[in-house]
């Protein structure tokens, strides 16, 4: 199970406090997998009292905007654009609120991480890092994926440089494997175009594993150097954009795309996880 | 088959509670921890075998603040989170605010239907009373969370006679909190505690800080909202 608590000096109102740990726990606690369970009882709090603030200061706070309004730009006024009920999407704006989003965002981060970094029996700290040209849920799915797969993870114990089980678990991913015409719109993550490489934590070149499609010719030295490390960077490169022909060029087609990335933190799985949960109860 | 039992190893957390070497670098030995926070711990022996260390931990403001939380998406949601969740959702529509959580480990008090539903709020109002400001009318003013081995019953009668306890050793040094973050722990091998400082745009001459601390080892794939 994962417990958290936070408590913070600076003054917020409930509502933005309610909006800036859904955003951060997004980016944080969301995104970290030790064994693929998800408990019965996990819960992060979080506490804002005021007390360092001076009397004078305002409490942080949020805009929250009407989706289903919109302002004219030739009236000004607001406009109903759709009668479909949507959920209202908070936007900040506010500085004070955006350096408080970072600052509780990052700090999620840094406890999420050393909750992987205790994994029962792990010996690894693996960031796994998806970049896709199409979608962040895409790319989130992938890396949840991957974190999730016990070959990958046993793989890494072992320090076996196994990039055929990462593709797999990247080919099961739910939406990939079962994209049809009504499904998720990710169905274009095709083998030909991804790329796998270990990014080693100490700074060095990168190992490329895979790329476009293509099997590389590892160094199995610099992959063993590599997987020694107690931490390891998985990055994977989807090129999931549409696929644009020549002829579609010369019509002033466009290939841009934003790249979209997710990341994810996991750990190894070794004899020891079995271990320990073997006669947990008892 | 051949079935060898000696291929069967058993788990036993260092009797101790010793922190590896390799994770002594994660844990801090000092830290800037919020204005009028405090956390305080006491033992409970939720868990039979543990007869010596902490098992209640309470995280509390000397005054009303504003709070939020989220919970797992888990269908089978365990009672403190039923509980928490009501509470927080009651609270914050009446616009009033909530003094701290207190915490359990040893015990999950998940999959304990009705009687797990009541510990927890009891849990929560034996906490309301250490602020003297119990009033059954009104949702609990403090936050629930439980951690350990799911579908067993809390010894609840252990965890109220140790909640004044922990209300009575509150304190804001770094080693108070440091047993909070230790007294939530489960399979973890060391507690994970962190305090950064920061300053707004609209008031760069005041610091602020923010204190957290976590637990998890084992059945970790948070799926929170």
């Amino acid at each position: 199970t994962l417990l958290g608590i936070v408590c913070t000096d600076a003054k917020i109102t409930p509502s933005a406090l309610d909006t800036f740990l859904r955003r951060a726990n997004r980016k944080s606690f969301n995104c970290i997998s030790i064994d693929g369970d998800t408990s019965t009882n996990d819960t992060v709090s979080i506490f804002a009292n005021g007390a360092a603030a001076p009397d004078s200061a305002a409490p942080i706070d949020v805009e929250v905007s009407d989706p289903s309004t919109s302002v004219s730009p030739t009236s000004g006024s607001p406009t109903r654009v759709s009668s479909k009920p949507q959920r209202p999407r908070t936007t900040i704006l506010h500085p004070d609120a955006q350096a408080f989003d970072i600052v509780l965002t990052k700090f999620m981060q840094d406890l999420a991480q050393l909750v992987v970094r205790d994994g029962e029996g792990a010996t690894k700290f693996v960031t796994i890092r998806v970049r896709s040209d199409k979608s962040l849920i895409t790319a989130h799915r992938v890396a949840e994926s991957i974190a999730k797969s016990s070959l990958v993870k046993t793989a890494l114990y072992g320090k076996d440089a196994n990039w055929g089980r990462i593709l797999c678990a990247i080919g099961y991913t739910p939406g990939i494997m079962d994209a049809g015409p009504r499904g998720l719109s990710i169905d274009q993550v095709l083998p030909e175009r991804t790329s796998v490489s270990f990014i080693p934590a100490d700074g060095s070149a990168p190992l490329h594993l895979l790329v476009q499609g293509e099997p590389q010719q590892v160094d199995e030295t610099r992959a063993k150097e590599i997987l020694e490390m107690e931490d390891l960077e998985i990055l994977v490169r989807l090129e999931d954009g549409p696929v644009v022909g020549e002829a579609a060029l010369k019509r002033g087609a466009r290939v841009g795309t934003m790249t979209k990335e997710a990341v994810y933190w996991t750990c190894d799985l070794s004899h020891e996880y079995v271990t320990i949960n073997g006669d947990y109860r008892t | 088959f051949h079935t060898d039992l000696q291929q069967i190893r058993h788990y036993s957390a260092p009797g101790d509670r010793s922190i590896p070497a390799a994770k002594q670098k994660y844990v801090p030995t000092s830290g800037t921890y919020p204005k009028g926070f405090q956390a305080g711990t006491a033992h409970a022996g939720v868990k039979a075998s543990n007869t010596k260390y902490d098992d209640i931990t309470m995280v509390v403001s000397d005054r009303p603040a504003a709070a939020a939380a989220v919970f797992t998406r888990n269908v089978f949601k365990a009672a403190p989170v039923v509980v928490s969740r009501a509470s927080l959702s009651a609270r914050n529509r009446a616009g009033q605010g909530f003094r701290g959580v207190v915490v359990n480990s040893g015990c999950a008090n998940a999959v304990t239907g009705k009687v797990g539903l009541e510990h927890a709020a009891l849990m929560a109002r034996e906490t309301d009373k250490c602020f003297d400001s119990e009033d059954p009318s009104e949702p609990p003013q403090t936050l629930v969370m439980s951690t350990g081995v799911i579908g067993q019953i809390l010894p609840i009668s252990k965890i109220t006679d140790a909640i004044p306890k922990a209300h009575a050793a509150l304190g804001d040094s770094h080693d108070h909190w440091l047993n909070a973050a230790k007294a939530i722990c489960t399979t973890d091998t060391f507690p994970k505690l962190l305090t950064r400082t920061f300053t707004l745009p609209s008031h760069p001459e005041t610091e602020y800080r923010i204190a957290g601390t976590t637990k998890g080892a084992g059945m970790i794939h948070p799926n929170m909202a």
